[in-house]
């Protein structure tokens, strides 16, 4: 008997890996899509008083469209993640603190 | 700045209610 001598093992699934991989990764626990949890890690990045303009998350996040950023505020703001403080264009995260 | 401080407060009572 030949003890089946196939050990050559040809790196099982590791094909596609890279590609769709990196989707997840970013959204990370929570159950955040990528867009969202994009938004949020800017937003606690951001230590100036008043929050994070929706300006410049415009300018950070310029691949993603502006309605999206919208939604992802709308979500996260309904979801409790982050607040809008001087007016509706300022978030911060209620992580910071 | 008393709006921010409540937005605050909404916004961790959602965040309480969510993950419970």
């Amino acid at each position: 008997r030949k003890s089946t001598m196939s050990t050559s093992v040809k790196m099982p699934q590791s094909v596609s890996a890279s590609g769709m991989g990196d989707m997840e990764s970013y959204g990370g626990a929570r159950g955040l899509s990528p867009d969202q949890s994009q938004v949020l890690n800017l937003i606690k990045s951001c230590n100036v008083a008043e929050g994070l303009s929706l300006q410049l998350l415009k300018t950070q996040l310029h691949n993603m469209n502006p309605t999206t950023i919208k939604q992802v505020l709308d979500f996260l703001s309904s979801e409790g993640h982050i607040y809008s403080t001087v007016d509706d264009d300022h978030f911060k995260s209620t992580d910071a603190d | 700045l008393e709006r921010i401080r409540r937005n605050k407060e909404a916004a961790l009572q959602r965040l309480a209610a969510r993950s419970v």
